[in-house]
């Protein structure tokens, strides 16, 4: 189903490669675990769900690599004084 | 403040992009909240060219990453006009830097603002309001497996790593939350959005924040 939605034609009934096959059997297990809260933690209604999607077939660190490309940058914090003397400046 | 208001529903949100295998989401940040402030502006909606910040900010790494606020910062101060993306499309990888003539439309911005709203985020529903959709730098590695719903675990606001678009919050709910564009396309999440708790910080939703203005 996963090779059919995502159009992973590559090796047709079968995930492309042993590395895409094992990422996607350690996908699911991740998945399992993102969507089993521990029961301290208040599972409210809402709550987000993890499962099988285009990027399932990626290890983690291939993930990172290639999605996760930003960097935050060390900024002042708001303050709505400032701001409204800059803006009569 | 509305207990739910999206700019998507005042029709200047462009559609969602695919960034493909290219780490440019800072980029695309960047190119859709400057077609948002045009929009709303009274201008027309329509798409700018993510591949020239791209290929063109040079403070940034291209495809292998970069900074919102460092584009901004760019933007700014060297009033590159952005061309539309059909004149320069998006081909998921860096390239040279194309330049052209005066004669080919395009904007430039006229400022920016950057701040963290930690613990303000109150404050930051304001500007969203005030400013138009934010750029807001997060941590999505659970990202990778998320299908739908309001993320409220498994992600830090201490190791952001990618550049998203805030473009509405829902408070009409039992959770409040903060609806945000990806740039992952279309098929991810929630019709390529995510839906992330609103003031706790979340993912570290306020702690890179910033906007730009034309």
């Amino acid at each position: 189903q996963f090779i059919a939605q995502y159009n992973r034609s590559r090796s047709p009934g079968r995930l492309g490669s042993a590395h895409q096959y094992k990422a996607f059997q350690e996908s699911i297990q991740r998945q399992h675990a993102l969507n089993s809260l521990p029961s301290d933690l208040l599972v409210e209604k809402g709550s987000a769900t993890y499962g099988i999607n285009q990027f399932s077939d990626l290890a983690p660190e291939l993930f990172r690599a290639t999605y996760l490309c930003s960097k935050p940058s060390e900024l002042p914090k708001y303050k709505p004084f400032d701001s409204e003397v800059k803006r009569l400046h | 403040l509305p207990t739910r208001f999206d700019w998507r529903d005042k029709n200047v949100v462009t559609r969602v992009r695919n960034q493909g295998s290219c780490g440019g989401c800072w980029a695309f940040s960047v190119v859709e909240v400057i077609e948002s402030a045009y929009a709303i502006k009274g201008k027309p909606l329509q798409t700018f060219s993510a591949q020239e910040v791209i290929d063109c900010s040079y403070k940034d790494g291209g495809c292998n990453g970069g900074s919102p606020v460092s584009a901004l910062k760019w933007l700014n101060q060297t009033k590159t006009r952005l061309v539309t993306e059909s004149m320069y499309p998006f081909k998921a990888k860096t390239g040279m830097c194309h330049h052209f003539p005066m004669s080919t439309f395009g904007i430039s911005i006229k400022g920016y603002q950057a701040y963290s709203f930690r613990h303000k985020e109150e404050e930051m529903m304001h500007k969203l309001l005030e400013w138009g959709p934010l750029i807001a730098v997060v941590d999505a590695v659970s990202w990778q497996d998320y299908l739908g719903g309001i993320i409220q675990h498994h992600c830090s606001p201490e190791e952001s790593n990618h550049a998203v678009v805030i473009t509405g919050y829902d408070r009409t709910g039992d959770i409040p939350y903060w609806i945000v564009r990806n740039s992952w396309g279309s098929t991810w999440g929630i019709d390529g959005f995510v839906h992330i708790k609103m003031k706790r910080n979340v993912c570290g939703i306020a702690d890179s924040v910033a906007a730009g203005f034309v």
